[in-house]
């Protein structure tokens, strides 16, 4: 069975998608083969890789809305062992009518359960969308690992108070084996207000934090442009270094477990 | 009756609430009495303001879930001629059950209609969350113009695209009257991609986008920590400079019509 993370937080612009894009191909790169899903109704994740939205036949829209097999919205992306089940506009419906079927936290985990009959993939890794709703709720009910990238600003930290008692319901409600690692994004070592809250939130989250830290690198806003995650448009950058350093810190963090 | 301004972007983090607080700020430095809106269930704005999230008695969940008096839940800050309505956590549910309410889409404007004979404010600002849900279609069914904050960069200027058949929706469905202008904010000059989408925005949008350009200011970290606007946290910085300016094109922009 694929190992399963969401990323994740209500906060806008902290580089969810982009850690998705980034993560994922670094892991591809130690040979893992991984499945990207895009879970937010703006469609970066497919965009970043070259994928016009809207363009696919089967999106997550039809696995979500009418129980379309996840096995059939799979595409192929440039890179190889990296693949990519897109986003389409339509899934911003989901957020308001998946509360009110049964059962609507653990759709995405059954359609993951009935997926992992026909293929196997090492990681699955679901971007969500910048809410606490329907659709962050069923990714992280069918999730081994939450990761929440964090800017280190003042309103992205006061997020995670949401994010923890959000992590508690889901504990609570769906899916008790759910952890969580928050990863510090977007950092800008010469300002004060990132540093400051850099070592706050170290303190307060001690082990529930990566070690590694991706610092602000404007290759990052070049890459989506090209469609290419930052392994393969600039793989000698330090934002490319620092997600591949983060794929090694996970997959050491996964085989302790 | 106020000039009704919805502040709204599908992308997160491209400075929505900030260009809330900071404009909201700049027009009562001019005399204007201003009412901020919290729409967006993180309550940053409020959270900006000094005002802890679920601190107050009635919020704009009361207001849209129970039909409770808008006038009932302004608060006064500390800044002279500037009232808050704060957010709370439950308005996210707002955004799953107002779409099954008939007319859901124009509680807002009813609630703002019903305040006017109460109240006067000279401008109302409604600062959304980073969703193209119910709680953004009120706001802009209830606006005279919607203001769209926009990082130069890739995925915050593709966002446009959804934006603007949006408009497209909700001109045909609610609001005929319904204006839109881009707003460029933490605009980096020394950044290649940044002058480039920069550039394009201006040609691609040329009538529809302010003048005036909201640069990246490191103080625009800072003020939200000190739970003021940047007006009276920095007066003389750089990004205080330019939302004045930005107040005073949009006041020129609103006596023109
Ligand atoms: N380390 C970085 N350095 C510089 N720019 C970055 C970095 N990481 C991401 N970006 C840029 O910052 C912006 C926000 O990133 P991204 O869109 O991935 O965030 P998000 O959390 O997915 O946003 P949303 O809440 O809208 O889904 C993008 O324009 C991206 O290119
Ligand atoms: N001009 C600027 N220069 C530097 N930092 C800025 C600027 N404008 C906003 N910021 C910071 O960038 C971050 C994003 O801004 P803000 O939270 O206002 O965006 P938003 O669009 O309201 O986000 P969300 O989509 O989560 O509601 C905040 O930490 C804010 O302090
Ligand atoms: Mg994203
Ligand atoms: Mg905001």
């Amino acid at each position: 069975m694929a190992y399963v993370i969401a990323i994740s937080n209500e906060k806008g612009g902290v580089a969810k998608t982009t850690t998705a894009i980034s993560l994922g191909a670094a892991l591809t790169e130690q040979g893992f083969s991984v499945l990207l899903m895009d879970l937010d109704p703006q469609a970066n994740l497919s965009l970043g890789l070259g994928i016009e939205k809207n363009g696919a036949r089967i999106t997550m829209a039809n696995v979500l809305l009418e129980s379309h097999p996840l096995a059939e919205a799979i595409q192929t992306t440039e890179i190889e062992r990296l693949f990519l089940v897109p986003s389409a506009s339509r899934l911003e419906t989901a957020e308001q009518s998946l509360p009110f079927r049964g059962h609507f936290m653990t759709l995405l985990r059954e359609a993951l359960q009935a997926l992992s009959e026909k293929r196997s993939f090492d990681y699955i890794l679901l971007d969500c969308p910048p809410a606490l709703g329907s659709l962050t709720l069923n990714a992280l009910a069918a999730a081994h690992l939450l990761i929440i990238p964090t800017q280190p600003e003042f309103f992205s930290a006061y997020a995670l108070r949401d994010m923890m008692s959000l992590i508690r319901r889901v504990r609570a409600e769906a899916n008790p084996e759910l952890a969580y690692r928050i990863l510090v994004t977007m950092m800008d070592r010469r300002n004060r207000v990132h540093r400051e809250i850099h070592e706050q939130l170290c303190k307060t989250f001690a082990q529930g934090i990566f070690n590694t830290v991706i610092e602000v690198d404007t290759r990052l806003r070049e890459s989506p442009i090209a469609g290419l995650p930052i392994t393969h448009y600039k793989g000698n950058s330090r934002s490319a270094q620092q997600y591949r350093a983060l794929a090694q810190e996970l997959v050491e963090y996964v085989q302790e477990k």
